[in-house]
């Protein structure tokens, strides 16, 4: 079959493209691209998000950008985060919250489309992609018309019994895009007075979920009262924490 | 304008019917209506809960039913839990996991309606419905072809900044039916070393928020190992907690 992928902006110059994706919404999808984008950031690199989450379109916030994205006659400006990481969000091109039931599947591919070809991204190393939350038709459009390089999936550990991790290896398979590693967010929570991991939903399977389906690398992010703040007070940048090192060697 | 109630089955006699709603799934609407129903049983009444989240049917699973309801010519009789409580829901008709994406509105609130219309429920005190998630259409559709006295709101704290608690209020206002109380799940986690509450996701805003809508009943459940398992097991009815008393007085 014909490729259906399109070619970037000739203002772009793009590396390796990584998407981060989820069976649903509310997992925490967005809060982990946030923290690779600044975590690679940190290592020295060029990077990028493109927030292809349309209905929910939560990166801005994070980085605490308010600002409208500028452009010219042939293309659209990313806005650059308080530590030079290039956005591109839908919240970065209106002033109000959009309802989510306008958004067909065709809207938010196309729209995702356009912020491969008509954004001047620049010199990018890393171009992260807080991809359309699902398995379905939405993401795969996204993979058919965008090239990528590797997909981080989240999951929530309730999540991790039903299908999901299944699913979304299929997907990227089926794309031929390799699976780098399996983020189980909300995992523990650290007692602030003992330090001692209570795992809130049960022990984790993440570990024989990952290896029955092949997957090398796990992460395990506790909820954490400070990176819920920094995603609600934009300073996502500043926080510290190293759990998810290792997903992108 | 004429109303659109529905007259429920000539064999049901139901008392009080309170309906559980939510901004969006995976809230914990389900868990919150099974132990609502769990502590109304224990207290000596006559307890069933209908389950209308067609698209997340998870009632039967946390009661550990598996069997498939049985009818007659003129309704279909719910299932009956190990407790007693009687119980309907999509996954007690059929025996496949329906693909969500086929449910469209008007299937939906179909369906309820029919719950309501064709389910021979007997005797009943007081009925919970898991309402189908939102404050959109489809729940909306229940609440006028179903007479409802009362609705409980579900939330998670990172929800409960947003307009989930006004919206749910303009729902039950419009459709006059008054909010017995908010619940705050997955509000903090108790230590299982030293007992001490963590607020996972920062302080809890639950009685600011809900004062400010005239709510005058907030309940705060903690994120609970022994809840999960209790819901994956099938053991809801042996689990202990009194966070939600107060809620139904
Ligand atoms: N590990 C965590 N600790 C604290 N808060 C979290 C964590 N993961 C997610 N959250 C919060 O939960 C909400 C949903 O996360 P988000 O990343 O937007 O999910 P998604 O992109 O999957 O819809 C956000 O308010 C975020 O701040
Ligand atoms: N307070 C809690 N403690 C532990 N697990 C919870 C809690 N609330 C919800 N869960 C789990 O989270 C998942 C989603 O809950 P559920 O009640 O099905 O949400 P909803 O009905 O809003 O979609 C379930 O697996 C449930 O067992
Ligand atoms: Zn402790």
């Amino acid at each position: 079959a014909e490729s259906l992928l399109v070619q970037p902006h000739v203002g772009s110059r793009i590396g390796k493209v990584i998407g981060v994706v989820s069976g649903k919404g509310g997992v925490g999808k967005s809060l982990i691209t946030s923290l690779l984008a600044v975590m690679t950031r940190r290592a020295g690199y060029r990077v990028a998000v493109m927030d292809a989450d349309i209905t929910g379109p939560s990166i801005p916030r994070a980085f605490g950008l308010h600002e409208r994205a500028s452009g010219v006659e042939g293309g659209i400006f990313p806005v650059e985060s308080k530590t030079g990481i290039e956005i591109m969000s839908l919240n970065l091109l209106v002033d109000h919250e959009t309802d989510p039931v306008v958004w067909r599947g065709p809207l938010i591919a196309g729209m995702v489309k356009q912020f491969w070809t008509d954004v001047i991204w620049g010199d990018v190393d890393y171009m992260f992609i807080d991809m359309p939350p699902g398995t379905g038709d939405v993401p795969l459009t996204v993979f058919q018309s965008i090239p990528v390089d590797g997909v981080v999936i989240v999951a929530s550990p309730q999540e991790l019994v039903g299908m999901i991790v299944e699913k979304a290896v299929n997907m990227a398979s089926m794309m031929h895009i390799p699976v780098l590693g399996l983020v189980e967010n909300m995992s523990y929570v650290v007692c602030s007075d003992c330090g001692k991991k209570n795992y809130v939903f049960g022990e984790s399977h993440a570990d024989e979920i990952a290896s029955k389906h092949g997957i090398a690398t796990v992460a395990k992010l506790p909820i954490d009262p400070g990176l819920a703040s920094a995603c609600d007070s934009g300073t996502i940048e500043t926080f510290d924490g190293n759990w998810l090192d290792g997903l992108l060697k």
